[in-house]
């Protein structure tokens, strides 16, 4: 049931309970140093004592009696200590994002959706491509048009040219002179027939 | 244990990024 | 509200309070209480200068702790993420401890810029084709028209070919 406060340490880079432990550790190290020294304090001064009939050992089991409470007492108020710590100081609220999570809050995407909006990316983008072929097609077929007028508009200008040759030479329409000019013909054949008529 | 809630929660910080990154760089070499 | 650096020194002076005060000189003269009787003002350093080490000692540890994970600017920025995050009542996301899942939030940004930016790509080509392609219906048309045009003269060059046939036969009559 332990809570391994990983959120805690994605943010600080150690875990809060392996803060608390390393201090533990190091104030609980102090505590039996200085107790220690006290020991080895006393000790020097009984030797300067020579009738107090106090030996090493008794000082030893003083020692042990002090420390033992001391001990008890430190636990005590270090396991409290280290409640509020991982409450108050080495905690993250529950309402509180870290700043590489804001996406989280901003954009929250369920795998669902995430795969519909990926596979909407992917028709979009064929959509595009569809596009991108249009375009080219119009494109090229605007190219044929170009060819295509250029072409036509040539051969009406071929005619025009055709055209413009009878009248550099006095004949306005082609049509109306060959049409006149079979007419006329005609009447002449006819001119001709009736003269041989008159003529026999 | 507690090495790995940390080289996890490590990961979790760092890898979401490195990953969108080469996501961005594959999608962007695709398309070019 | 107080900073946690600040907590941080008021939890570790109760503590060290505390400490002291259930060592107190009554308990330390007890257990030694042999060499008390013996030499109480020498005693009384001891146990003065015991309490100052241990005080100072532990002080010394949470500074060099506080230096060595540069807790202190971690902790503030701590704090600073809280203030920002106080009007926020709901509980905030926490991982699911399924990457994948968590992975979808990360990437939706780029991948709703990436829609966007297409999304305008798509509708910019969709309104360039459409002028295209009204382009390519009037360049239809206007090839239409000139392919009657020519069809036009074209029959009428025709027909008067046919009436120079007609010219020629009459003429060789």
């Amino acid at each position: 049931s332990v809570d391994p406060m990983t959120y805690e340490a994605q943010f600080l880079g150690f875990t809060p309970q392996t803060c608390m432990l390393r201090i533990y550790i190091a104030f609980q190290d102090y505590l039996f140093e200085v107790m220690q020294a006290v020991e080895q304090v006393i000790l020097k001064r009984l030797d300067g004592i020579p009738d107090s009939e106090i030996s090493p050992v008794q000082i030893r089991k003083c020692t042990e009696k002090f420390l033992c409470f001391m001990k008890g007492r430190f636990d005590n108020l270090f396991s409290k200590m280290e409640q509020l710590f991982l409450q108050l100081i080495l905690r993250i609220p529950p309402n509180i994002l870290l700043p590489e999570d804001k996406c989280q809050e901003t954009h929250p995407y369920t795998e669902k959706e995430f795969q519909l909006l990926q596979k909407e990316i992917e028709q979009l983008q064929e959509k595009y491509k569809t596009e991108l072929y249009t375009k080219q097609a119009l494109l090229t077929e605007l190219e044929e048009q170009k060819i295509v007028q250029a072409k036509l508009k040539q051969m009406l200008t071929f005619f025009d040219e055709l055209e413009n040759v009878g009248r550099g030479h006095g004949i306005s329409d082609f049509r109306e002179s060959l049409v006149s000019l079979v007419q006329n013909s005609k009447r002449l054949q006819n001119i001709r027939d009736n003269v041989e008529k008159e003529g026999k | 244990f507690d090495e790995i809630i940390v080289d996890i929660a490590t990961k979790r910080k760092q890898y979401p990024r490195k990953i969108l990154e080469c996501v961005i760089k594959t999608i962007k070499a695709k398309q070019e | 509200t107080i900073s946690r650096v600040k907590l941080l020194d008021t939890m570790v002076d109760t503590f060290l309070q505390k400490l002291v005060a259930a060592g107190s000189y009554q308990r330390f003269t007890d257990c030694y209480k042999r060499f008390y009787q013996l030499q109480p003002e020498v005693t009384q350093r001891i146990y003065d200068k015991f309490v100052t080490q241990l005080q100072t000692s532990i002080r010394e540890e949470v500074s060099e702790i506080k230096e060595e994970g540069n807790l202190e600017a971690v902790l503030n920025a701590l704090d600073k993420i809280v203030e920002e995050g106080k009007d926020h009542r709901e509980p905030a996301w926490r991982p699911s401890g399924i990457p994948e899942r968590d992975l979808c939030s990360v990437m939706a940004p780029y991948f709703l810029q990436q829609r966007n930016t297409l999304q305008r790509r798509v509708q910019k080509q969709e309104a360039e084709n459409q002028q295209l392609a009204d382009a390519v219906l009037a360049g239809r048309r206007q090839v239409e028209e000139l392919q009657r045009q020519v069809q036009a003269r074209q029959q009428a060059w025709q027909g008067l070919h046919r009436e120079q046939r007609e010219l020629l036969a009459v003429l060789r009559e």
